[in-house]
């Protein structure tokens, strides 16, 4: 990616960043489309000998051989049998039944995670700049597991079982499907299995925002990552003929000059079609008498976004004003349109259709303004990132955190066009697309980082750093946005907040888990024996005499549940354990909540830690006086300092 | 009813837990005893793959009968239908 690594604090080059030997010996998993291993990001200049560790392979088949890995890419399977069982053999004129990547987004979530340094890197001349994925220095392996058709679980579990066996240290999953109980859902089930045995899974929260209890991969021992803002835009805006001015975002390139910079005929799709849903500007539903020679704007939804812009492109239109409604508010997302376009928030959009339908004879142009930095608020909470609360486990909080997933550039499939369009006949080596998928593999590659600098750490761990150390305010003290509302996010939104990966490289104090710890937490469900065995590949009896509860599993963030009907006092008990990774000190419990009703204490309020490894319990005591309407929500934060580092943990108050 | 495309006729794809620790002492590797298993509801079944480290079990095609009798016989802890999921 360009882009990120400064906005994350990592510079363009690994100087900045601790670089031990052991970070070559990081192994990050992706499963996903596949990937190009043609791809400049994937070059091995520079890395030793594949880890000892590994166990994998580099898979043939269509289009591919054992040759297409290296030092960089050490391994490359497919998993097809599932997908074929269902839906047929493979076209293989169509889609190659190799590790292969036709689609992009493997290669793009890859490369985000891992890629090595390319210089001069951008899409048709956007986002310039060194492309590099998180963790340059790791290793990847390519698991594809989804197809033309979809991603099946019989595959995915399958790949999860090889990458498990192979010995990758990160598994990044930027799929997702729907919400089931852990002991239903594949993912959630061979990502246990992957913990048991220190690999740290990162998963994508899903695009299902800015819904309440959308979010996918909800299990507590899956990181689950939501999506953020860069400070970067790609401004295009819609001048119209009244003389008035639009801003909007674009990725398209005029390499012909077919974009008349002179005002042109403007119209809106709804009124230049005879379907009833004419104004999505679906295929086939713009007359092109009425279209050709005009800019047409196309209401947002349904089909996809660069669709439109080639259906209207088919029917003779010069150009194309992409409009959000109400399900995506003010949310602007780039694409690389066949044609010149861009899209507007739903605000503008209002007042431009208010022009369309009150002038004779509405005129516009679009201006394309190329790549601007710079840009505040950033990071703001992506519309489409998937939200709490969890509706699987209430008091677990979820997402855990959020990362860049919005414009983001990362390497392409030499397969596929900007678009992903068939009519689309560009190639191009990066691709900028948006999606909690991206953001998943930003952390996938933190991770990454993290596990070079201490090998020694357990997946929780490394999470537990990444979340304590992630912030919910902007440097000017004002809080993170979220970009559905304009209003500040909550931890339904962002989780613990942005990732900040140089702080979670010293977080102080982390919160651990082991297998026992999540065992215990099963028990707490109340899951009868063969869902524990379903899930954890193992009998485990949970003890009749023992009070489970979720409430004691150490997770870093709080989801506090009180009963919302009751005048009695709600009083909710949370015990945590804090092990010292710094140096020795003492620290001090800070509470801020946004509701002065609810009494929060913590008992002690100060731990001192003399030795690295030492752990010290502490318990947090929420009391709610009287009765609070049913789904109110209030919020919270704890944290814990020495002075030097901050171990912040969301609050997350709900009235059921 | 000779409609093929009954469900209750269909084969779909499942995965098939399985109580590693259940295995009769009869059987000399887990494989053959989850392919006993699977034998026991359909001759002509075959296992898709065989999971060992993700899960123990192993996806195969079956009819939605076949499944419902396979998931009473001994070790098998569930039976599930396969789900289909997508990119973020």
């Amino acid at each position: 990616t360009t882009r990120t690594p400064e906005f994350l604090g990592l510079g363009q080059t690994t100087e900045t960043m601790p670089q031990s030997d052991s970070a070559g010996d990081v192994i990050i998993g992706v499963l996903d489309t596949g990937v190009w291993p043609e791809s400049k990001s994937f070059d091995d200049t520079g890395f030793g000998p594949v880890p000892s560790s590994w166990n994998g392979t580099c898979e043939s088949g269509t289009n591919f051989n054992s040759s297409n890995c290296n030092r960089k890419l050490i391994g490359a399977r497919y998993f097809a049998k599932g997908y074929e069982a269902t839906l047929g053999p493979i076209e293989e004129s169509k889609e190659s039944k190799s590790p292969r990547d036709d689609d992009g987004h493997g290669t793009h979530t890859a490369t985000t995670a891992a890629g090595s340094f390319v210089p001069g890197a951008s899409l048709l001349g956007y986002a310039p700049g060194t492309a590099r994925g998180m963790a340059p220095r790791a290793r990847i392996a390519a698991y594809k597991v989804c197809w033309v058709g979809g991603c099946f679980s019989s595959d995915i579990l399958a790949a999860m079982d090889k990458a498990i066996d192979d010995n990758v240290n990160v598994l990044s999953m930027s799929l997702g499907g729907g919400n089931s109980d852990y002991f239903r859902d594949s993912v959630a089930m061979g990502a246990f299995s992957a913990m048991e045995k220190g690999i740290l899974i990162s998963c994508s929260a899903g695009n299902a925002g800015p819904s309440a209890y959308s979010l996918s991969n909800s299990a507590p021992w899956i990181t689950t990552v939501g999506a953020g803002t860069l400070d970067r835009d790609f401004p295009a805006f819609v001048s119209l003929g009244n003389g008035k001015n639009f801003s909007g975002v674009s990725l398209y390139r005029d390499n012909s000059n077919s974009m008349p910079s002179a005002l042109t005929p403007f119209i809106y799709a709804g009124n230049a079609s005879n379907a009833t849903s004419g104004n999505l500007c679906m295929m086939g539903t713009l007359s092109p008498q009425q279209v050709k020679g005009k800019i047409v704007m196309c209401d947002r939804g349904v089909n996809a976004r660069v669709q439109k812009g080639a259906v209207v492109k088919a029917a003779g239109g010069l150009g194309m004003v992409l409009a959000n409604t109400a399900a995506n508010g003010e949310e602007l997302v780039a694409d690389a349109h066949l044609l010149p376009a861009t899209s507007v928030g739903q605000r503008n959009s209002d007042v431009i259709k208010s022009y369309l339908f009150s002038d004779p004879n509405p005129t516009a142009t679009i201006l394309f303004e190329g790549t601007k930095v710079g840009v505040q608020p950033s990071p703001v909470v992506a519309a489409f990132s998937s939200r709490g609360p969890n509706s699987i486990t209430a008091d677990i909080l979820k997402p855990d955190i959020v990362a860049p997933g919005v414009n983001i550039l990362a390497g392409w499939s030499g397969a596929v066009g900007p678009t992903g369009l068939a009519i689309d006949a560009r190639r191009v080596a990066f691709n900028i697309i948006s999606g909690t998928s991206m953001s998943c593999p930003h952390v996938s590659g933190l991770a990454a980082l993290l596990k070079g600098a201490h090998p020694e750490w357990s997946p929780a761990a490394i999470r537990s750093a990444l979340m304590t150390t992630a912030y919910t305010a902007y440097k000017n003290g004002q809080k993170l946005q979220d970009v559905a509302t304009g209003k500040p996010s909550t931890p339904f939104d962002h989780g613990a907040g942005h990732v900040d990966p140089i702080s979670a490289l010293n977080p102080g104090l982390v919160y651990d888990l082991t297998v026992d710890d999540y065992l215990n937490f099963l028990c707490a469900l109340n899951y009868s024996a063969s869902e524990i065995s379903t899930l954890a590949k193992r009998s485990y009896t949970c003890d009749e005499k023992k009070r489970y509860s979720v409430r004691d599993l150490n997770y870093p963030s709080f989801a506090v549940n009180f009963e919302g009907r009751t005048t009695s006092t709600n009083v909710a008990k949370y015990t945590r354990t804090v092990t010292n990774v710094g140096p020795a000190g003492t620290y001090k419990a800070t509470v801020t909540s946004d509701n002065p009703s609810v009494k929060i204490t913590v008992e002690p309020n100060t731990l001192s830690f003399g030795q690295v490894n030492e752990k010290k319990a502490y318990t947090v005591t929420f009391s709610a006086s009287g009765s609070a309407p049913v789904n109110a929500n209030s919020f919270g934060r704890l944290e814990w300092s020495d002075g030097k580092h901050v171990v912040g943990s969301p609050i997350a108050m709900s009235w059921n | 009813n000779t409609d093929v495309s009954h469900p209750k006729t269909t084969p779909s794809t499942y995965i098939v837990h399985m109580a590693k620790s259940q295995m009769p002492a009869s059987f000399e590797h887990h494989t053959h005893w989850y392919d006993s298993s699977l034998k026991s509801v359909s001759d002509s079944a075959e296992m898709l793959y065989t999971y060992t480290s993700a899960i123990h079990g192993f996806s195969t095609r079956l009819t939605p009968e076949q499944a419902a009798s396979l998931s009473s016989q001994p070790g098998v802890l569930s039976v599930l239908p396969e789900l289909k999921y997508e990119l973020h």
